[in-house]
C-alpha cells in the first residue's frame, strides 16, 4: 500500500540518531508525527541519495530477520521503494526487538541527496504505516519499554543549533513548559489530528471560523494549510513574493499582526518572531514566511498542519493511551 | 522512567540552496509553485 507522508524535507531541521541490527549500525533520523514507517537506505540501493548516506548492510547484522514483502512511499517530490526487513531498533538506551522497517532500494531523484538525515522514523497512528507494519512506538508500547503511552516533543528555539531540543519517549518533561498542559482529543487516528476553532490574524479571525481540522506534524517544519487561504495569509502579515517563495522586510516585523490557533477554547498565538524565518544571505538579512500553501484533497484533508514553526512556541505532548495531544507555551 | 532523545538542528536544505542562490531553481526542476503565482496568472489568462 501507499500512502502521502505529507514531508517538506527541505526544512527538516531537528534530526536524531538511531540504531539498527547487531552489531548497531547508526543513522539519522528525524522523528515525523506524520508518518508511520521507520525506513533507512539499504545496501540494494543505487540512487544517488544512498551514495551521500550511511546505508543498511542485512548481512552484518545478526538479529536481521528477512521479511521480504515491497513498500513504496510518495512524498510530493517523488517516492521511496524498497523491502520490509525487521531487527533490533535501539533509540537513547531502549531497544525494541523485532522492529519490522523499510530499507530503501530507490530514493527519489535529488530529493533526499542534499537532506542531512538518512531516514524518516515515524510516530503517527498503525493505520499510516505504508506495508501494514507496525510503528515504532506501538512496539515499544506492546515490548513495555515505556511506562506510559505518551511521547512528547520539546523544539528549542536557541538560535545556537537549537541545543537542548529532544524528543521524549515514556512521559513529558514540566519543566519545557509554562502553566499547564491543555489537553486536545484527537478527532482522526491517522496522523495526530485535532480540531481547531478558528485562526486570527490581529484581532479578526480570518479563517476556520466554523471549525477545520489541523494535525500537529514535526515531519512539517512550517505551518501550513489550503493556498488559497495561506495566500490570503501572506498578503494580511506583508509578506510577498520574493525568489520563489515569501518573505517579508525585516524591519517591519514589530507592526506585524499576531496569527492565534483557536483550539479546544485556547488561543495559541504566534508572534511575528515565531512565524517569520530569518536567514543571512551574501551578507544581506532575509525574513522568509513561516506559512507555506499546501493543498491536501478529501478524504484526507483539507488540513492546516501545525509543524516546527507552532511546535517550537508550545511544547507538544502526544497520548497514545487517551488519544489526545497536550500543548503548553514553551519556556 | 523517561528516555530522552536529543535532537541535533542542522542548517535546513532550504537555507542550504539559498544561499547557493540556486532555490528558485529548485522550485522550477520540482515543479513546485510556492508562491501559487501560475494559478493567478492561470485566471488572468
Amino acid at each position: 500500500s501507499t500512502n502521502e507522508p505529507l514531508i517538506n524535507y527541505l526544512d527538516m531541521e531537528y534530526f536524531g540518531t538511531i540504531s539498527i541490527g547487531s552489531p548497531p549500525q547508526n543513522f539519522t533520523v528525524f522523528f515525523d508525527t506524520g508518518s508511520s514507517n521507520l525506513w533507512v537506505p539499504s545496501v540494494y540501493c543505487t540512487s544517488p541519495a544512498c551514495k551521500t548516506h550511511p546505508v543498511f548492510h542485512p548481512s552484518q547484522s545478526s538479529t536481521y530477520e528477512e521479511v521480504g514483502n515491497r513498500f513504496s512511499i510518495h512524498y510530493g517530490t517523488g517516492s521511496l521503494t524498497g523491502i520490509i526487513g525487521a531487527d533490533q531498533v535501539s533509540v537513547e538506551g531502549l531497544t525494541v526487538e523485532g522492529q519490522q522497517f523499510g530499507e530503501s532500494v530507490t530514493e527519489p531523484g535529488q530529493t533526499f541527496v542534499n537532506a542531512e538525515f538518512d531516514g524518516i522514523l515515524g510516530l503517527g497512528y498503525p493505520s499510516l504505516a505504508a506495508g501494514g507494519v507496525t510503528p515504532v512506538f506501538d512496539n515499544m508500547m506492546a515490548q513495555n519499554l515505556v511506562d506510559l503511552p505518551i511521547f512528547s516533543v520539546y523544539l528549542s528555539s536557541d538560535p545556537q543549533g537549537g541545543s537542548g531540543s529532544e524528543l521524549t519517549f515514556g512521559g513529558y518533561d514540566p519543566s519545557h513548559f509554562s502553566g499547564s498542559l491543555n489537553w486536545i482529543p484527537v478527532t482522526k487516528q491517522g496522523y495526530w489530528q485535532i480540531a481547531l476553532d478558528g485562526i486570527q490574524v490581529g484581532d479578526t479571525v480570518m479563517f476556520c471560523s466554523e471549525g477545520c481540522q489541523a494535525i500537529v506534524d514535526t515531519g512539517t517544519s512550517l505551518v501550513t494549510g489550503p493556498s488559497d487561504k495561506i495566500k490570503e495569509l501572506q498578503g494580511a502579515i506583508g509578506a510577498t513574493p520574493i525568489d520563489g517563495e515569501y518573505a517579508v522586510n525585516c524591519a517591519t516585523l514589530n507592526t506585524m499582526p499576531n496569527v492565534a490557533f483557536l483550539i479546544n477554547g485556547v488561543s495559541y498565538a504566534l508572534s511575528p518572531n515565531a512565524y517569520i524565518l530569518p536567514d543571512l544571505v551574501d551578507g544581506m538579512q532575509y525574513c522568509g514566511s513561516g506559512f507555506q500553501g499546501l493543498d491536501i484533497p478529501p478524504p484526507a484533508g483539507p488540513l492546516w498542519i501545525l509543524g516546527d514553526v507552532f511546535i517550537r512556541q508550545f511544547y507538544a505532548v502526544f497520548d497514545r493511551g487517551n488519544n489526545q495531544v497536550g500543548l503548553a507555551p514553551t519556556v | 522512567a523517561m528516555h530522552r532523545v536529543p535532537l541535533r538542528k542542522h542548517q535546513s536544505v532550504r537555507k542550504k540552496l539559498r544561499a547557493q542562490g540556486v532555490l528558485s531553481d529548485f522550485w522550477k526542476s520540482q515543479n513546485l509553485d510556492m508562491v501559487q503565482f501560475s494559478e493567478s496568472c492561470r485566471m488572468d489568462q
